[in-house]
């Protein structure tokens, strides 16, 4: 059964499984040690490499396989983890393992453009207004009506030396908002790329004296980015396409990587996101089977009562309309077939003498005679009259 | 009852030549 689709075939909302959208993707890292090898870490040596693979690798890692970055020992010591997830994603959550004391400071970000541009999605710090210039989160999380980037206490440190570093994307938002009414809400889940800045590392004592630092590397494993492939509620699963890429499996007449608008011919109505009440699924145009184009008229959808915008483009078969639903100049419909037989409208077939025109009554087919002349086609001469031999008047009255 | 078709052959296109259609 397609989760997209009731029993009976109608269609409904359909949303993707929660899954770790960070799992076996490439993480970009600005810092890894090994190169120049160290003691300690040597990238070309596979036992004592620490690269950024080991922090999205499949089933986890252990904390004696940690990326690493180099041994820093000056200011700015910021290092950067970037994890493109390929497409776009509803976040519920961040989270990041640390193998060693986890830093004081770290911002997280996201992207909705592949990279191009970022947006805070929350700070950890223990000195929130020195490190970020805002006040540490309340309790009672955002006070604005919108979600925003809060800033939260740094991460603890664990008792075996590590730490987590744990976000969701609720902690940012304000209570209430419902993601399908919301259109605030769903922009701050989607994200195509997470980035982490650690920006300062955690001394002994807290010290607010970055000249104070001593010689400190990071190291973590596990990077969790939990989140639903963003199908706008079109699909219940993403796939690889052909070229590798990760897009929705789309249905409800919906296309693109995100299922973000209607297939060519589905454009009775115009895209809207399926809820969890109503799929809004796109609409065929309804053009009788005689046009595999057709294209969205918002004037006409309006007039409709929101009901059908579609206009059909290049009517075959010789019909004609907005939904291919009458037959064209020279044509009229043949009662014995189908509105959709391709050959529903028969050609007039004006009789070239009898006939006083080419165009006959599209319903009932038949052409304008002369004076004197009958039949459908206008054949012939009416009860009372006769053929003469005048192509301008064929039938005359008989005397 | 039915009347006949109108039959090309009988019409004179001397003076309407422009009309005649094309066979």
């Amino acid at each position: 059964t397609d989760p997209c689709y009731e029993e009976g075939g109608a269609p409904r909302g359909c949303i993707p499984g929660l899954v770790n959208a960070a799992l076996g993707r490439e993480v970009l890292v600005s810092n890894t040690c090994g190169r120049p090898a160290t003691w300690a870490c040597d990238s070309s040596d596979l036992m004592r490499a620490h690269p950024p693979a080991l922090l999205t690798l499949a089933g986890g890692s252990t904390s004696s396989v940690c990326w690493r970055s180099e041994v820093l020992h000056r200011v700015p010591l910021n290092v950067t983890l970037t994890v493109p997830l390929g497409k776009a994603f509803e976040l519920v959550f961040v989270s990041l393992r640390f193998c060693s004391a986890p830093p004081a400071s770290v911002a997280l970000l996201k992207s909705q453009d592949h990279g191009h541009s970022w947006t805070p999605l929350g700070f950890f710090s223990s000195h929130c207004s020195l490190d970020y210039g805002r006040p540490p989160a309340s309790s009672d999380g955002p006070a604005g009506p919108g979600p925003e980037a809060l800033c939260f206490p740094a991460p603890q440190a664990h008792s075996d030396g590590g730490g987590l570093m744990a976000f969701s994307v609720q902690d940012g938002s304000p209570p209430g908002l419902d993601l399908d009414s919301s259109p605030v809400l769903q922009d701050w889940l989607t994200a195509t790329d997470i980035r982490i800045l650690l920006t300062r590392p955690s001394m002994p004592g807290d010290t607010k004296d970055l000249d104070a630092i001593v010689p400190y590397s990071y190291s973590a494993t596990e990077l969790q980015v939990g989140g639903r492939c963003k199908c706008n509620g079109h699909a219940s699963r993403c796939l690889l396409d052909t070229q590798g890429h990760l897009i929705c499996d789309c249905r409800h007449g919906t296309e693109g990587p995100d299922c973000g608008r209607c297939k060519p011919f589905y454009c009775d109505r115009p895209w809207q996101r399926a809820t969890a009440r109503e799929a809004h699924a796109c609409l065929a145009c309804s053009c009788n089977g005689h046009a595999r184009r057709c294209r969205f008229n918002m004037e006409l959808y309006r007039l409709s009562g929101r009901r059908s915008g579609g206009v059909c483009l290049n009517c075959r078969h010789n019909t004609a309309g907005r939904h291919c639903h009458y037959c064209r100049e020279g044509f009229y419909r043949d009662p014995d077939r189908a509105l959709n037989d391709r050959r529903a409208c028969r050609a007039c077939d004006c009789h070239p003498v009898g006939a006083a025109g080419k165009t006959c009554n599209q319903t009932t087919g038949q052409c304008p005679c002369k004076d004197g002349v009958t039949g459908l086609t206008c054949n012939r001469c009416a009860p009372g009259f006769q053929q003469s031999r005048s192509p301008v008047a064929p039938c005359v009255k008989t005397p | 009852d039915v009347m006949p078709t109108l039959d090309m052959a009988l019409f004179d296109w001397t003076d309407y030549e422009d009309l005649k259609p094309e066979v």
